[in-house]
């Protein structure tokens, strides 16, 4: 019997090496250009073709499960070193649709749309009855915590005035009544001491992030706040290899290409924590 | 008590190729 239609793709294991570090360098470019949030990292293969391309090297068209790390998009920390969000924390789920370009054994993104959806309720209560659980971001409890945190953080911090880039995680904690927030901060052109107007205060051109976390308490009469932050080192901005013009990569929404990506090898570690404070 | 014929005694069982190992979890 003749054989089939050959089909103009293979399929590879999903667990075959070659898949595999595709995948990872899809998940590296995905992290070199996520601006907000969480990096993430590789959970699972879900399915992989491999497609000829004219006229040299093969597409993957990947499909890949990842999971939010505990490492904001801004830290410098190398992703091996970032721990995964536990299910008990409230764990995100990345969900990945990838094209990776093999050409003379270099590999190099193409397209990628990737979403992500946190844990459910029930999942989270099913391994921890009492665990806070996600709070929207807009949550006035948790934008407060966030002003407050920064404000105590700012006060007595005598160098730059940072200010708030973006909350990444809040959650409403029961007991003790309080709310923890992760954000990510930025040093502007003011001094502590000298800021009158906020407003007039603009972000450094060599940018420097930092990434907060705070815990405000409801107290009789008051509340107290205690904030720890980890302001990274400045980085040589490198801009990140672009796969070739023919094919410009056509990042997700999600990802935005406007500024320049820093170079792996040029990140420097965090330089400076700052805090507990109350 | 005659062996099915054709079910190989688990030796030849082969994973199937997709999807691949959870490095972590599933949720």
């Amino acid at each position: 019997v003749p054989a089939g239609p050959r089909l103009p793709y293979r399929e590879p294991a999903c667990d075959d090496l070659e898949t595999e570090q595709a995948a990872l360098a899809a998940v590296d470019y995905i992290n070199q250009n996520l601006r907000h949030g969480y990096k993430h990292t590789l959970n699972q293969i879900d399915k992989v073709r491999v497609w000829q391309r004219r006229p040299f090297g093969e597409v993957y068209h990947l499909e890949l499960d990842t999971l939010e790390t505990q490492c904001h998009a801004r830290d410098p920390t190398p992703l091996a070193n970032c721990s995964v969000r536990q299910v008990f924390q409230h764990a995100v789920e990345g969900d990945c649709e990838m094209h990776v370009l093999k050409q003379d054994d270099r590999l190099s993104v193409l397209f990628a749309k990737c979403d992500s959806t946190p844990d459910s309720r029930e999942d989270v209560r099913k391994v921890c009855p009492q665990c806070p659980l996600m709070a929207p971001l807009n949550d006035t409890k948790v934008v407060h915590a966030a002003d407050a945190a920064l404000a105590a953080f700012n006060a007595q911090n005598n160098g730059s005035y940072f200010k708030l880039l973006e909350i990444s995680r809040g959650q409403l904690v029961p007991l003790p009544a309080s709310t923890y927030v992760e954000f990510a901060v930025a040093a502007t052109d003011c001094v502590t001491t000298g800021v009158t107007d906020p407003a007039n205060c603009k972000l450094l051109a060599e940018k420097q992030y930092g990434f907060c976390k705070a815990t405000l308490t409801e107290k009789l009469g008051g509340e107290e706040v205690a904030v720890t932050c980890t302001i990274f080192q400045t980085q040589p901005v490198a801009l990140q290899p672009q796969p070739d013009a023919a094919n410009p990569a056509s990042p997700p929404p999600a990802l935005d290409q406007a500024a320049p990506v820093p170079s792996a090898a040029g990140l420097a570690a965090a330089a400076l924590v700052v805090g507990p404070k109350v | 008590k005659g062996a099915q014929p054709g079910i190989a005694g688990g030796a030849g069982l082969v994973p199937p190729p997709c999807p691949g190992r959870i490095r972590h979890f599933k949720i």
